[in-house]
């Protein structure tokens, strides 16, 4: 028997949102502390990676770890039908489910949906835990905007951190250009940058995969990007009292 | 050259 309530339905349609440009079909992983759901990009360049702990949901019960195969643009079909403000509870009865069912809950109406699941043979990567030598801490906003500007310049990006703070850069065919975001200490935390640069790095990146994933934004107004020198980089959403949403994307070598 | 995020981290 599984059953998670989230009080703020429209966080899981954001969540949703922000992945199902990335991946196709995931296994959602439920167990005792919580959901999580983890799966490469169709080109295997990026892995996404969302944790959802248990104590963040109005109601969880999960009497047996469940892994449920779904395909992300049925369960967009699915969340259409439901209100941004709905409270949105998953749920199914059995140890090896076939649908998942959903309920949206608004003030004035009451909706039962069901999906059917697949059965998905998908490898998980071990993602290892690391200490990167440059996190950057800054407003996702600004993130998303310097990747959509300087992506129309070229479709890699260069990161370069130091203890000033963090410097994007492209080159291509029509010139090139760079951002330095500076490092600040302002009161309001939605606003503050912070680098944490033991080593700096400099490393290339395929645009595409930031602005995909920038619909994220819309669950945090901070983000972080975790770098060390030649490995990939995470782009990490803290989803307020729930988890976090991770994307992994591997660098750019040049020849 | 784009690298594969499968060639950082093994299968668990």
């Amino acid at each position: 028997m599984f059953e998670a309530k989230f009080e703020d339905g429209g966080l899981f349609k954001k969540i949703v949102e922000a992945i199902k440009e990335l991946v196709k079909n995931v296994n959602l992983e439920a167990n005792g502390t919580g959901i999580s759901l983890q799966a490469m990009d169709t080109s295997h360049v990026a892995l996404v990676a969302l944790q959802l702990n248990e104590k963040g949901f109005k109601k969880y019960r999960c009497e047996k770890s469940l892994t449920m195969g779904l395909s992300i643009e049925n369960l967009q079909k699915i969340l259409k039908c439901s209100g941004n403000d709905d409270q949105i509870t998953l749920r199914t009865q059995d140890e090896e489910p076939t649908t998942l069912s959903f309920t949206f809950e608004s003030k004035n109406r009451i909706s039962e949906f069901q999906l059917n699941l697949m059965s998905l043979d998908q490898e998980q990567l071990g993602v290892p835990d690391t200490e990167y030598s440059s996190v950057v801490r800054m407003p996702s906003n600004e993130f998303t905007k310097i990747c959509r500007e300087l992506g129309n310049i070229n479709e890699a990006i260069g990161i370069e951190t130091s203890k000033e703070g963090i410097k994007f850069y492209v080159k291509g065919d029509i010139g090139e250009g760079q951002v330095s975001v500076k490092i600040n200490d302002t009161e309001k935390p939605e606003e503050r940058v912070e680098c944490e640069v033991d080593e700096p790095v400099n490393l290339s990146f395929a645009v595409r995969y930031f602005n995909l994933f920038n619909k994220a934004s819309a669950l945090s107004s901070q983000v972080i990007l975790s770098m060390s020198q030649d490995q990939p980089l995470v782009i990490e959403y803290i989803i307020e009292e729930m988890g976090s949403l991770k994307l992994y994307l591997a660098p750019k070598i040049n020849d | 050259m784009q690298k594969k995020i499968a060639s950082y981290f093994k299968s668990s």
